[in-house]
Formats: C-alpha cells, structure tokens, sequence
C-alpha cells in the first residue's frame, strides 16, 4: 500500500 | 486592532493540544466572523481545517482581517502558564508582529500577559470541495480513540470498512491481525454514546494509523467524533469545539501498489 498526498485531492488556491 | 476574550481558556488549551503534534506552526486567520486556521502536516498527508466563530468569544473585535504567524510550540508554552479557569484574551495590533495573551484568574486577582512574536509564514490555503460523503460514522470520541490506539499495536495502517451494518477496524502486521466491529446502536439513551452510519453506498478505505492517533489527540474537546468516507477521497475526522465552532482532520488514504 502507498500513502497518497492530501495534495492530490485539495488544490491550492 | 485585534481583541478575542473566551472565559474558557482550556478551549483553547484543548485545541493547541489537538494541533501540535501535526503541526509545528500554522497562521490563524482572522476576521470579524472569526478565527480560521488551514494546515498541512509537514509530509502533505493530512491537512487540519479548525473554525472559531467570533459569536463564540465573549469579546471579539476585528478591525481588519489579520493572519497572524504562530510557532505553536511556543504558543502551547504560553497557553500552560493559564489556569483552565483562566479567563484569557488575544490581542494584536493591525498588521503587528507580536500577539499577546493576557489570563486573568476568575477572582482578578492576578493577571498575566505574554507576548509572543509572530512568524512570517506562507499562505498555502487548498481548496476543499463541497463532498456528499458514502458513510457518516459518529461514535464516542473515546472509543474512536481506543479503537485507533489498539489498532496501531498491530500495524501501520488501519482499514475502516462500513457497511448499513456498522463499521469495521482492522489491522495486521507481524503480531497478527485485528477486528473491530461496531454495530449500530439501537436505543441508547445518551446521545453520546449512540454509534451510527449513514450510509449511501458501503466504503472501505485504508489508512496510516500514526495520523488517526494524532487525530484523537483532539478527543478532550468533543464526546462524539464524526467519520466520513467515500471512495478514494481523504476520510475527514470532525470534532465539534463546544457551541464556538470544529476540528477537522483530512486525511489521505493509501492505495494498492
């Protein structure tokens, strides 16, 4: 299993 | 000129002590509806989203929208030197670069103030879209938080499964594996300890442990803990703060190789 990046589901604004 | 007064300091106490593991600094926006804050932790896993409405304050006076820089190990230094029946204010001129926070004890008789110096810290706010979650999960903040510290004996990652049944924690590693199955309570009398599912199509996702267990550091603020899923988005971990506002955790999940 990877840990995914909070990054990848929330752009920055 | 910027002025919050909350009779209860251990909110605030609390909600340092549900953040500081996940974050070392964070900017807490300011506005005449109240104190925002929107962090990620250092490795971009999990992001912290907590709201303070200026209608929960007992004195709230925003002039101008202010973001205020705070290293909150400092912050969760200052914030032990208050009583928890401690009275305390935040206050920091317009565009100043310190705040200071004065605890005054219920009696008056003693009234301390500290100052502390604000970071420059870059504004990376992200954008959370508006989800209709697959499963709502509310259940004890206590059990949430046992759940999560037994789990974790076993492995890294933690695998919530939730059904119009109930929900499901599982874990394996080198030990052995783990089950937890919590039902769905019938009629319980106290709100509180009712475990319940929404749910709109069954999910299950698998998670990092170490982030849950930080999570449950917020579990002094709220005796229910809200969970809500859906396929391969962040699961979201809610605590109310009292009447004044929340706590929420995003956290990524971990997908196969």
């Amino acid at each position: 299993m990877s840990q995914t990046s909070i990054t990848s589901y929330f752009s920055k604004r | 000129m910027f002025e919050a007064r909350l009779v209860q300091s251990s909110i605030l106490k609390k909600v340092l002590e549900a953040i500081k593991d996940l974050l070392n600094e964070a900017t807490f926006d300011c506005s005449d509806s109240g104190i925002q804050l929107q962090a990620m932790d250092n490795s971009h896993v999990s992001l912290v989203s907590m709201n303070l409405r200026s209608d929960g304050f007992d004195k709230y006076r925003c002039d101008r929208n202010i973001s205020m820089g705070m290293n909150l190990g400092s912050m969760t230094k200052i914030l032990k030197c208050a009583a928890n029946e401690d009275v305390v204010t935040m206050k920091a001129q317009d565009n100043a670069d310190t705040v200071t926070f004065v605890f005054e004890s219920p009696n008056q008789e003693k009234v301390s103030d500290y100052e502390m110096k604000l970071m420059n810290l870059d504004q990376e706010h992200l954008g959370i879209p508006e989800t209709e979650y697959a499963c709502v999960v509310r259940l004890p903040a206590g059990e949430f938080a046992r759940i999560c510290r037994d789990l974790s004996q076993f492995g890294e990652s933690v695998v919530i499964s939730c059904t119009k049944e109930g929900v499901k924690f599982s874990s394996a590693g080198d030990i052995g594996s783990a089950n937890i199955k919590l039902a769905q309570t019938s009629n319980v009398d106290k709100e509180e300890l009712a475990v319940t599912v929404e749910m709109q199509e069954p999910v299950t996702l698998t998670f990092a442990s170490r982030y849950l267990n930080s999570f449950t550091k917020a579990t002094s603020l709220s005796n229910v803990v809200q969970l809500s899923m859906s396929p391969d988005v962040p699961l979201v971990v809610e605590y109310r703060i009292g009447e004044i506002g929340h706590i929420r955790y995003y956290l990524a999940p971990k997908i196969e190789d």
